[in-house]
């Protein structure tokens, strides 16, 4: 099923902060 | 290996493996993963999301990974 426009840049919005989440945590690990 | 339960790694996996845009359902995961009760997937969703190895999609219920691009 074809994604609208909004939910294309709900998912992108997302993918940004689960990679900003992931690099706050290897940070702390180190 | 990773930091990751084997649980969470099967979680992980079929995230990964999964090329649709919406990403995987929590339904399809469980019944991808026939041994696996369905709060084990939830709490194993909810552990890689906060470590930002997966995220949410179009709900709170499809999810894809951050590794998959």
């Amino acid at each position: 099923s074809a994604l609208t426009e909004e939910q294309k840049r709900k998912i992108e919005e997302n993918r940004l902060k689960a990679l900003a989440r992931r690099a706050e945590r290897i940070a702390t690990q180190q | 290996v990773n930091g990751l339960t084997p649980h969470q790694s099967q979680v992980l996996n079929l995230i990964k493996s999964c090329r649709a845009a919406e990403g995987m359902s929590i339904q399809e995961l469980k019944n991808r993963l026939k041994g696996m009760n369905i709060m084990t997937i939830k709490q194993a969703v909810e552990f890689l999301s906060n470590e930002g190895h997966i995220y949410s999609t179009v709900d709170e219920d499809h999810y894809r990974s951050t590794d998959a691009d």
